[in-house]
């Protein structure tokens, strides 16, 4: 069923916020297509749906929303 | 496992650590006691041992706090980010930081601060995440009632570090692998048109819509289920699950304990007080009549008059021919009757009392 805009608006938010705090994705600026298509979006969704074991397709499906929404540990940024 | 980018260490293993400050969520001794508990765990299975400093600097400096706490790694109010700690190292390295924004709890209400301190005192050692649902490594909280490291756990830490000089050190839980072509199982379920098969204190999934298996642990649905289900099967006129350990059972309703249990299988059911523990059983909604296999025999009880049918026990081979004398669990679907015994599983049609076909009890994984 078609998803409401803003519930897509808050995964795309989900999604590029969970990257930069786990899995290191350089924020891409404030363009919203920008973020969604960029490459490193899809590498690190990718990245991450590896780890978990779910399908690898470097798109925020819905057993990749309800992983990144559980809570978990944080990795602190020792490199900078 | 995942040894941290770099393999810090610590190059000493008399550790120190200190409790800088206190959450209001517990008192101080139950804090006390959660963090010298998560530390045992890791000083059981390696050579390290960690001595609590009433003040000043520490190896391992632990604190709550919440927010921006000027270690580059802000915390996200509460849920999300829970914890995180630092590699091995010194300043800053091993300290760990819990999220004050949190609930900590001692119980299975979010968030055991046991749980997240294993977990987090496991990076201020030298490891990552881990892969492995069942270890403690695994970035996502699971509370699965008990704290315990899993073998992947134990096998990262002594990468690093070595055994322990304890020659009775624990060993660790191993995750199923759904794939393993020696897997076995202590009990399987229909279930609302599913099948859930249980081992040790994890269940795994296999259903249409997404192939992939789901694997987690039992406490995800029923956290006052013990783990080592022995049986389990489908009331599907009560949409009931029954779940047997031992002398005891529990019934389910969707993700609900249903008051009153655990109870016994002796005063439910009639069993004679010989029967210690049921192994497989399985119910016929068109027929109300449960079947319940014990060694090498089986009861066949009426759902709708609850007591045990006369003339049982009965030996399994004499009505289940060529499935052996023990069963590990059982099904039904589609008519047919699956037998589970080992890594062998026999699809039994139990009109003509044949065997149609003998296959590996993981065939329901498509691997």
């Amino acid at each position: 069923f078609p998803v409401a805009p803003e519930t897509q608006q808050q995964d795309v938010e989900t999604v590029q916020k969970y990257l930069e705090k786990y899995y290191d994705l350089k924020d891409v600026g404030t363009h919203i297509e920008r973020r969604r298509n960029s490459g490193s979006v899809v590498e690190k969704l990718k990245q991450m749906q590896e780890f978990f074991g779910l399908r690898v397709t470097g798109k925020p499906d819905a057993e990749t929303m309800k992983v990144m929404k559980q809570p978990r540990c944080g990795v602190p940024d020792v490199a900078r | 496992f995942v040894l941290t980018q770099g393999n810090p260490r610590w190059e000493k293993t008399d550790l120190t650590y200190r409790i800088e400050n206190y959450t209001p969520d517990l008192s101080e001794a139950e804090v006390d006691h959660a963090i010298e508990k998560a530390f045992q765990l890791w000083s059981n299975v390696t050579p390290l041992t960690f001595t609590k400093l009433p003040a000043g600097q520490a190896d391992i400096m632990i604190s709550f706090v919440r927010g921006d706490h000027h270690d580059n790694s802000p915390f996200d109010g509460s849920g999300g980010n829970l914890a995180h700690a630092f590699q091995p190292g010194p300043g800053i390295g091993g300290d760990a930081h819990f999220d004050e924004d949190e609930r900590w709890t001692n119980n299975y209400r979010d968030y055991n601060l046991y749980r997240v301190a294993a977990h987090e005192l496991g990076h201020s050692l030298g490891l990552s995440h881990s892969t492995d649902i069942g270890a403690l490594m695994y970035p996502n909280y699971i509370f699965s009632g008990d704290v315990q490291l899993a073998q992947d756990d134990i096998n990262g830490i002594q990468t690093i570090y070595g055994p322990s000089k304890n020659p009775t050190q624990p060993t660790g839980s191993q995750t199923p692998e759904v794939c393993d072509s020696k897997l076995t199982f202590d009990a399987i379920t229909t279930i609302r048109g599913e099948l859930m098969f249980f081992k040790d204190r994890f269940y795994m999934r296999a259903n249409s819509v997404y192939p992939e298996v789901e694997l987690n642990f039992i406490s995800v649905f029923w956290p006052s289920l013990p783990s080592g289900i022995e049986a389990a099967y489908e009331l599907a006129e009560r949409d009931e699950i029954r779940f047997f350990k031992g002398s005891k059972y529990w019934a389910v309703l969707g993700q609900d304990v249903l008051r009153g249990y655990p109870k016994d299988i002796h005063s439910s059911f009639g069993f004679p007080r010989t029967v210690k523990h049921i192994d497989a059983a399985v119910s016929e909604e068109d027929t109300g009549k449960t079947y319940f296999f014990v060694a090498n025999k089986y009861w066949r009880y009426d759902e709708y008059k609850r007591s045990m049918d006369a003339g049982y026990p009965k030996m399994i081979a004499h009505d289940f021919p060529g499935i052996g004398h023990k069963v590990d669990a059982v099904f039904k679907k589609d008519g047919f009757f699956y037998f589970f015994h080992g890594t062998r599983q026999y699809k039994f049609d139990a009109k003509t009392k044949r065997i149609l076909s003998l296959q590996k009890a993981n065939s329901w994984f498509n691997c």
